[in-house]
């Protein structure tokens, strides 16, 4: 564990409390793609089933067992007990086109072909993805609440900082892994639109608001 | 052969 591995949990961590009180506090999901929460779900269920098979740490397992009870609860908030808020008329992104291709390259793209094995790069390679009906969403609307672009620049931030760590372990321990570094290359590049409109917008305290 | 590579990353 070094610093940027560290950093990058705690700003995942952060996206989705971030997301939840959000949810909780203003009784509503308007603005939050369904449709990519459920994608998040899939990825951490099917990542984390190794939480059966392998003890790593207690920070390992409570992280995980927090990932997929929290992501659990987002769908359950947003389908269920403030359905009435949820936006789906702008939340119609075709999650297909995501989940058949990143269904066929882990099948085709693994470490080694056993489920548990093909079920993690497929929720790696699908977790690269996911977020693109949520920016669809927020590029159909045009703009965002400013607590979404808080979610969103901390779950972008998350895997950057997952970056450093991989120069940092290929330096330091000679560790590297290649499907992850890949796809979570992907997953940053896809934010950099994102992220370049929340620096010159919201951290200057406006509302963000894609230009015409 | 190991049956699942372990992954510690989140």
């Amino acid at each position: 564990m070094n610093v940027f591995r560290l950093a990058g949990d705690l700003s995942h961590l952060l996206a989705i409390i971030i997301l939840l009180l959000k949810i909780w506090k203003t009784r509503s999901c308007a603005g939050i793609s369904g449709r990519s929460q459920i994608l998040f779900a899939l990825v951490y269920t099917t990542r984390y089933l190794d939480l059966f098979t392998n003890f790593i740490s207690l920070y390992n397992s409570v992280m995980k067992v927090f990932f997929i009870s929290t992501s659990c609860a987002t769908i359950y908030l947003m389908y269920v007990k403030f359905k009435a808020t949820y936006d789906h008329n702008h939340d119609t992104f075709r999650i297909g086109f995501l989940l058949i291709p990143v269904t066929i390259l882990g099948l085709l793209i693994n470490h080694d072909f056993t489920p548990l094995e093909v079920l993690w790069t497929f929720s790696i390679y699908l977790e690269s993805v996911a977020i693109l009906p949520q920016l669809f969403m927020v590029s159909k609307t045009g703009d965002a609440e400013t607590i979404t672009s808080h979610y969103l620049f901390c779950l972008g931030l998350y895997r950057a900082l997952y970056i450093f760590n991989w120069i940092y372990r290929y330096y330091f321990e000679g560790f590297y892994d290649l499907i992850a570094i890949v796809a979570g290359v992907v997953q940053t590049v896809l934010y950099c639109d994102f992220f370049y409109l929340y620096v010159t917008r919201v951290i200057k305290g406006k509302a963000l608001k894609l230009p015409a | 052969n190991r049956y699942t590579i372990l992954h510690d990353e989140l």
